[in-house]
């Protein structure tokens, strides 16, 4: 299994940060090899994963793997079967350094540095900050597939069709292998009829490309953030259950192709 | 009156969008001449004001008014009291715009462009998008004050320190007259313990600083963005009855000064 998935909507608040983190900890829990990849300068990937402060990572993350291509260098180790390469805030000078100081090809310098270590592992998670920029290109250009996160309200809805089309364009022009994997419908809260009705919406405008499970809105998701991934009380089990539903669906679509 | 104030934290979906609309809304109803300003490529503030599609606004919008330097040009009038500058989705080619074409100062493009029609109206109010780049730096150097959005979450708890610094950054290099004018409370949920805890620690740590406005989560305000923004029902008073709170304890802060 070699497989690598962007987690990616230019809304705000999505739920990229929370899904990309729980689906990589639940996979990991399975027993794949999973490299958790954080591309927001922002580090919450990293702060949830790690529950250690950016500042242990200053100097030795994403940023660094790039300049140096050398991602093996930084990988932090989180337990044997997952693996982060972190970010902090100093990502956000990727911008200005791909533009302005790299030579090669500004879209695929995170597959170049990714291409050597890809073997190592059967799941790369790369989590996306909330635009249509460089980064959100080169995460695309160095994924198998992306899934796009629905939080239902009308901009999030309005912002999956230039998603989409990002993703067809790079599909076309730099990344044929690119599958537009799924949309994770997430912070549901079904009492509402806004919801439901942008939920319906959704579903009838993009059909399969829909997973069938919904993450509702769930207090204990939000605590998971302070105190890390815990499946020990009755609260925690229902918290993580949908993202266990979620995981049987993503894998059957990954081994589908 | 004359005072330009900007709605940002780099957090996304923190209420920036929302809170920037409302507010504008209710000082135009309230008598004052107020600019909005969309300096997100997302056009959020420009669906929500206009319940009109972005296509209206191709080539016609805030990036047009930056690169002639001619904003009286793309002001859109949504009635006597409130005007619009919109954006669209090219607004995203801005940075590259500012670093690579343009012979100024990239800092301070948008402070430029208002200059000469700042003085037609009492507020400008700026929405930001949710990152510390180029947009944000801008719509900083472009105020009188800024805003800051907290979501009572610890990401967005944690966003607040950064975005303080590039204040006092801005303020210190650029812009003397910056003030960090207030923290909104928003999105806030306190029938729940973690909220709650986020609140108080905010409040410790920022004390005057924080408005003593809180606005709670509500279906209504979610609402607003497909149906404008209403004041018929005894929902829709119920919804703006905080930002009306809000926009009393905002103009005496301004004036204060
Ligand atoms: N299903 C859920 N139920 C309750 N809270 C959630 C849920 N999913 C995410 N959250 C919370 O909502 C907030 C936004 O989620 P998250 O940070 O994962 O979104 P994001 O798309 O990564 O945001 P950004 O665009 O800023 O990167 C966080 O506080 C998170 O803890
Ligand atoms: N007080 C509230 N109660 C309920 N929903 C709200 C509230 N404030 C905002 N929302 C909703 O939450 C979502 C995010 O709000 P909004 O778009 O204003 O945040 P933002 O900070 O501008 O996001 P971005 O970072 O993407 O620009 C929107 O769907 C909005 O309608
Ligand atoms: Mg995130
Ligand atoms: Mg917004």
């Amino acid at each position: 299994m070699n497989f690598t998935i962007s987690w990616g909507i230019q809304k705000g608040g999505s739920g990229k940060t929370t899904s990309c983190a729980i689906v990589s900890h639940l996979l990991a829990e399975k027993g794949y090899r999973v490299l958790a990849i954080d591309f927001d300068s922002q580090g919450n990937l990293t702060q949830f994963l790690t529950q250690m402060s950016l500042f242990e990572f200053e100097d030795k993350n994403v940023l660094q793997a790039m300049e140096e291509k050398n991602a093996d260098k930084y990988i932090h180790i989180i337990n044997d079967r997952l693996h982060l390469l972190p970010a902090d805030d100093y990502l956000a000078t990727f911008s200005k350094f791909v533009y302005v100081d790299y030579d090669g090809n500004p879209q695929t310098l995170l597959q170049e540095t990714l291409e050597p270590i890809k073997s190592r592992y059967d799941f790369l998670m790369i989590d996306l900050p909330p635009n249509l920029g460089i980064e959100t290109i080169n995460g695309l250009c160095a994924s198998d597939g992306t899934i796009a996160l629905l939080q239902p309200e009308p901009f999030c809805y309005d912002a999956l069709q230039r998603y989409e089309e990002t993703v067809d364009l790079l599909k076309s022009q730099v990344n044929p292998n690119l599958r537009f994997l799924g949309i994770l419908t997430t912070m549901m809260d079904s009492r509402t009829v806004l919801d439901e009705a942008i939920y319906h919406r959704a579903k009838a405008r993009y059909e399969d490309l829909l997973f069938s499970t919904v993450i509702k809105r769930r207090v204990r998701l939000k605590e998971f953030t302070l105190s890390g991934i815990k499946n020990e009380s009755l609260k925690d089990q229902a918290a993580l259950r949908p993202y266990i539903d979620l995981v049987e669906e993503l894998i059957y679509r990954v081994k589908k192709e």
